[in-house]
């Protein structure tokens, strides 16, 4: 339901805050 | 300053900082500050070979293509770059990763994450701005939601976060927002960091062995 989803999570699913990448070799 | 290697020239001998200082003002250890400079030389010397990490390959680090531009990295690279001169430097590599150690504190969490959402710099998140980065997630990501649903999404975080009802979230609203939504944060701790040294280990080695 939309009215139960957190747009500011939702948000932080972008692949640009997956800063994890900058680690892989 | 250009790219040489790390076992000629460490984070000491070419000017990007003190790691003993970035050390005690950040969430890394002097080991950790000096494994993340093999990080920073390899991103920085990627592309244009000055030293400096420029905003095409913070792109190809983190998308393995140097064109990529993504709104939410974007707005991480420009809160990266401290002085606002459009290249992040080795301290400011450092200074603003450091947020992201699972050791630092939600309170440096909570404020780097608004700051990235506030994408006028205004002092607050507006509702407009959450809606931007809503269907800018979307458009990067296979979801597709109708404007109804965006809209209802919207309203009702905003609704939940903006708690005087004045049409836009201050930070105090923003923290007591966080704590009652810790998945707010999720992309603000970065468990690689833990394990800096592990990943990056042969700066260290070369400099104990140069010791």
């Amino acid at each position: 339901k939309p009215e139960s989803m957190n747009a500011f999570a939702l948000i932080s699913r972008s692949q640009g805050f997956n800063l994890g990448n900058l680690f892989e070799k | 300053m250009g790219c040489a290697s790390s076992s000629q020239f460490g984070p000491r001998a070419v000017g990007h900082g003190d790691p003993a200082v970035l050390a005690s003002d950040t969430s890394f250890t002097v080991n950790e500050v000096e494994a993340l400079y093999e990080l920073y030389r390899r991103m920085s010397c990627s592309i244009i070979k000055d030293g400096l990490i420029h905003k095409e390959e913070f792109q190809l680090a983190m998308f393995r293509n140097s064109k990529k531009a993504n709104f939410f990295a974007d707005r991480v690279f420009d809160l990266f770059d401290l002085k606002r001169n459009g290249v992040i430097d080795f301290e400011e590599f450092v200074r603003s990763l450091s947020v992201f150690h699972p050791r630092a504190p939600t309170s440096e969490k909570t404020a780097f994450a608004f700051k990235l959402y506030d994408l006028r710099g205004t002092g607050y998140i507006e509702k407009e701005e959450l809606r931007e980065m809503v269907l800018a997630l979307l458009d990067e990501s296979d979801l597709c939601l109708s404007d109804s649903v965006v809209e209802a999404i919207v309203d009702n975080t905003f609704n939940q976060a903006d708690s005087n009802g004045d049409g836009k979230i201050d930070p105090e609203e923003w923290k007591e927002f966080v704590k009652k939504n810790p998945a707010a944060l999720r992309n603000m701790s970065l468990p690689y960091l833990q394990d800096i040294t592990l990943a990056f280990p042969s700066f260290i080695m070369r400099s104990e062995a140069n010791d």
